[in-house]
């Protein structure tokens, strides 16, 4: 289950506040995967006191300030999301997984998020196998509400942090390439490493962020209930 | 040639910079929800004044109890609430009318000292669970942690950080962060706990939703 709470000494109106919050959510708690199953607990919630005695800030009243706060709270959220994959039960692997060149931006998020739930692309990861094949097929069944062209999606490890080094490419335009393995392999073996998706189809992108799948997990939920 | 950090110690929350939120207080506690006494189990988070609130909450469709009360508190006070108390160790999930019930009189609990210890009416406590489902909570002893959490609110780091162990189950780590950042011409500051380990993916939408 994921719970959060973030309290600040700002002053927001309670309609702006829920709207920032639900802005936030989408882009932060929204976008993370451990194992794909969502609680019948999740809760996010935002207290606003307004003791540090601030404006009060409302979309309609102080929009600039208004985004100002939203995107504070947004890159907030997502350092705390982050947290939680970071400690994802048994997870060795911290990876940040980037779907561009969509249409637009939710099915960016369908599609990153069906990557980051695949079984075999988190065993993969957990293996260290430059496994591009199970990357290329989740998003083939991501039904994004579109038709994805083979022909124009790429797909690249990228090492993190980076290090001066260029992304590997492993797929280019629906092409293999001649995959370097020794170079893949040295990116796999970092605690934290990014995929990223070009469909080619657009200007949108959206982020997600996923662990690997370990003998540990197994273990941890095996007996949870004992 | 040291032994590599634990995540524990890699991402531990610094406190050297932190600059916590004016206005409220925090603790946690044992209060017997789970059965090691050296792990923290209930937190309680409440402001000295009344706060905007806001929430977003789990579109699985078997809601658990305190999702439903926390709904409720949002839509009574119309987005005001003071105050957070939160448990772990037991999900309070599909547990019908006695959960409804207890994550009610958890919310009571605090709105009665939210109550004697103010002269603002303004009360609203929010309410999360987390842990095994399918079980009823030993309301007895969370009613009575409630009580005694009173007495070891605080705004250090230290009361933040018991709060945040108060939340974790299978987490390795609390979760615990702050930022401070200028709005308007003034400073103002965030505090955040998050938890989370298992059954991670989630798709929370707003309370209306």
């Amino acid at each position: 289950t994921l719970l959060g709470m973030i309290a600040t000494d700002a002053a927001v109106t309670p309609a702006s506040l829920q709207d920032a919050l639900t802005y936030a959510v989408d882009r932060s708690f929204n976008s993370i995967s451990v194992d794909g199953d969502m609680s019948t607990n999740d809760t996010i919630v935002v207290l606003a006191n307004g003791a540090s005695g601030s404006v009060e800030i409302s979309e309609k009243a102080t929009p600039d300030e208004y985004i100002k706060f939203r995107d504070q709270l947004t890159d907030f959220a997502a350092e705390l999301a982050q947290l939680v994959v970071r400690d994802g039960e048994g997870a060795e692997k911290f990876v940040k997984i980037t779907v561009k060149g969509s249409p637009t931006y939710e099915a960016a998020h369908k599609i990153a998020s069906t990557i980051s739930t695949s079984a075999l692309v988190k065993c993969a990861l957990h293996g260290e196998d430059a496994n591009w094949g199970r990357i290329l097929c989740a998003v083939g069944y991501s039904n994004p509400g579109f038709d994805i062209d083979p022909t124009k999606v790429t797909v690249s490890f990228v090492p993190v942090p980076v290090d001066g080094s260029a992304e590997l490419k492993l797929l280019v335009n629906g092409e293999p390439e001649h995959v370097d393995e020794a170079r893949a392999s040295e990116i796999l073996k970092s605690e934290d490493l990014a995929i990223q998706v070009d469909l080619g189809l657009g200007d949108e992108s959206a982020t997600y962020w996923t662990c690997d799948f370990s003998h540990e997990y197994i273990s941890i939920n095996a007996d949870y209930r004992s | 040639s040291s032994a590599p950090q634990s995540k524990a110690q890699r991402f531990a929350f610094d406190p050297t910079a932190a600059k916590f939120p004016l206005g409220f207080v925090a603790t946690g506690l044992h209060c017997g929800v789970k059965k090691d006494p050296s792990r923290l189990d209930l937190g309680v988070i409440i402001s000295d004044r009344p706060c905007s609130a806001a929430g977003t909450f789990t579109r699985n469709a078997f809601v658990a109890a305190p999702v439903v009360v926390s709904k409720e508190v949002l839509a009574k006070g119309r987005g005001i609430a003071r105050g957070l108390v939160v448990n772990s160790g037991c999900a309070n999930a599909v547990t019908g009318s006695q959960g409804l019930k207890d994550a009610r009189a958890m919310s009571d609990q605090l709105d009665s000292f939210l109550c004697e210890s103010n002269s603002s009416s303004a009360t609203g406590t929010l309410v999360m669970s987390t842990g095994v489902i399918g079980q009823l909570l030993p309301i007895k002893k969370i009613l009575s942690g409630i009580t005694s959490s009173t007495a070891t609110l605080g705004s250090t780091h230290s009361a933040w950080l018991d709060a945040a162990k108060a939340f974790m189950t299978t987490d390795t780590f609390p979760k615990l962060r702050t930022r401070s950042f200028e709005l308007g011409g003034k400073e103002v500051r965030m505090v955040g706990i998050d938890k989370g380990a298992g059954m991670i993916h989630p798709n929370m939408g707003p309370p209306h939703a």
